[in-house]
């Protein structure tokens, strides 16, 4: 019965919690794995090359000045560039030149307001406290620092992101089953407002949207609203690659001709499904958001990882 | 469930619909996943003389001003320096603990085979600058032994690696 | 120390690292 849906959604969310308050983040972590580290010194052209010949999107960086974590590159980094550029066309000689460590001047040359300080949490705390601190922060991800015994110096143990978390939940907690309320019963996701464009919209334009809006994604409709594609800021990447800003004049249809092609495509969903359905396809394939359509496949909203984590905590 | 990959957002498909419209798009070009792997290998390798590449060593060392202990009889093929690694240090420790600030590492000559040699690197521990013991926490139980910064350690290998690279 | 061979003035080494009972392969580029 509905009555009966509803009340095992609160028991599933309950335990779902209580699991996250008794795991750390180091416990997410593989047995084995490999942390990709820049140093802040790399010129910024050369750290997209080795973030897509990593199939990366993202690089905790090392002051080896100071021998310290100097915060996290991520698209947004390469989306300040990209808007540096289309300010002052004629400074491609310094953008060229650009270093990791002149990425904070950019950011603050194009007046964008990301929390400068990056935050991080230790390993061994519990797995939900860096839930809150990732929502609080509004970032998708969160490096994990402890400090070396001999030297107090930090270590950057690994860096968990919504995905990573999600996926953790899905694939260790069975409440996830039990989570079976349509999403039109809870209130989740962003269901107005939407900016979307169409194919034909200039890539720079999308750009500036997903600034204007901090967002990480554009849903692209046809004439009848209808879903046909998505932007993502993790194309910027290739779009930029090598260094050539040339392609910052195509269309976003043609600017998605350059996304590899392993893309696993973008998945939708609809009202009637359940966070069991979705938390499922995250534990099966990599999901960053779900956009939700009618029947016809009518745009109606979008359901990000962090709506889901969001209300997982604090519904 | 009507969770669904939507067919249109598929590279392959996308590319159809877009040269299908502008034929002139077959020229935008996908980014190529498949990589050259990245080739690691242990330390780095020589195949210059053995004599040779210990020379250029210790010359790499003294340009970097690290020190060295005088090789033994038995052991000249391995070096064991020592290397002061203070960065300057923007928050020193808050609690003003003693952070110990000579780096020690091992440099060691293997030979593969005939002309072909391999340089190890290897991390030897922490010293502080006035001799002192660096001092060690209780008796480091197996979960607390290993939270070993490694970012000293890589990073005054490639200022190592660097100047040998340069000097040669 | 593992490296690889330098490309574009770009040095990449690593190392494998024990934190607590898992295993992190630390690998840092830097310039050369």
């Amino acid at each position: 019965s509905p009555e009966q849906i509803r009340r095992d959604q609160r028991i599933g969310l309950e335990a779902i919690r209580e699991f996250l308050q008794s795991k750390t983040s180091f416990d997410v972590l593989p047995v084995s794995y490999r942390v990709i580290v820049f140093e802040t010194s790399l010129l910024v052209k050369r750290a997209l090359n080795i973030l897509l010949q990593n199939s990366i999107v993202s690089a905790p960086l090392w002051n080896s000045k100071t021998s310290r974590f100097a915060g996290l590159l991520t698209s947004n980094d390469f989306i300040n560039v990209i808007q540096y550029y289309s300010q002052n066309p004629d400074q491609f000689q310094f953008i060229d030149n650009l270093t990791l460590n002149g990425l904070r001047d950019v950011e603050k040359a194009v007046g964008t307001t990301t929390s400068l300080e990056t935050v991080s949490i230790h390993p061994f705390k519990p797995l939900y406290d860096a839930c809150v601190k990732m929502i609080q922060s509004s970032a998708r991800r969160i490096p994990l620092i402890d400090e070396d015994e001999d030297t107090h110096r930090e270590i950057v143990v690994s860096v968990l992101t919504e995905y990573r978390i999600l996926k953790f939940v899905s694939m260790n907690c069975k409440e996830t089953k039990i989570l079976l309320q349509p999403l039109h019963e809870l209130n989740i996701g962003t269901m107005t407002n939407i900016s979307a464009a169409k194919l034909e919209t200039p890539v720079m334009e999308v750009i500036d949207l997903m600034i204007q809006k901090s967002i990480s994604s554009v849903p692209i409709v046809d004439d009848q609203d209808k879903l046909i594609n998505v932007y993502e800021a993790v194309d910027v990447l290739t779009l930029i690659k090598g260094g050539l800003y040339t392609d910052l004049t195509l269309s976003v249809g043609e600017a998605l001709l350059k996304r590899s092609d392993d893309f696993e495509g973008v998945y939708t969903c609809t009202l009637n499904d359940s966070l069991f359905a979705i938390s499922e396809t995250i534990r099966k394939a990599r999901v960053h958001r779900l956009f939700i359509v009618d029947d016809e496949g009518k745009l109606l909203g979008v359901l990000t990882l962090s709506d889901i984590l969001k209300y997982i905590l604090f519904s | 469930s009507n969770i669904a990959v939507l067919p249109s957002s598929l590279p392959q498909i996308h590319r159809a619909y877009m040269v299908q419209m502008h034929p002139e798009l077959a020229s935008i070009q996908p980014i190529t996943t498949k990589k050259s792997k990245t080739r690691w290998h242990f330390g780095i390798r020589s195949r210059s003389y053995p004599l040779d590449v210990m020379g250029e060593i210790y010359r790499a060392l003294r340009n970097l001003n690290a020190e060295w202990q005088r090789p033994s009889e038995e052991e000249l093929w391995t070096i064991k320096v020592r290397w002061k690694y203070s960065p300057n240090d923007i928050g020193v420790d808050s609690t003003q603990k003693k952070i110990p600030d000579m780096m020690k590492l091992q440099i060691q000559l293997f030979q593969l085979e005939p002309n072909n040699y391999l340089v190890d690197f290897k991390f030897d521990g922490w010293d502080n600058a006035d001799g002192s013991e660096v001092e060690n926490v209780g008796i480091p139980d197996d979960d607390a032994v290993s939270s070993f910064s490694a970012y000293p350690f890589l990073h005054l290998c490639t200022r190592l690696i660097m100047e040998l690279a340069v000097n040669s | 120390l593992a490296t690889t061979s330098i490309k574009h003035n770009t040095l990449a080494v690593a190392c494998v690292v024990r934190y607590k009972r898992k295993y992190v392969t630390q690998i840092l580029y830097a310039p050369l």
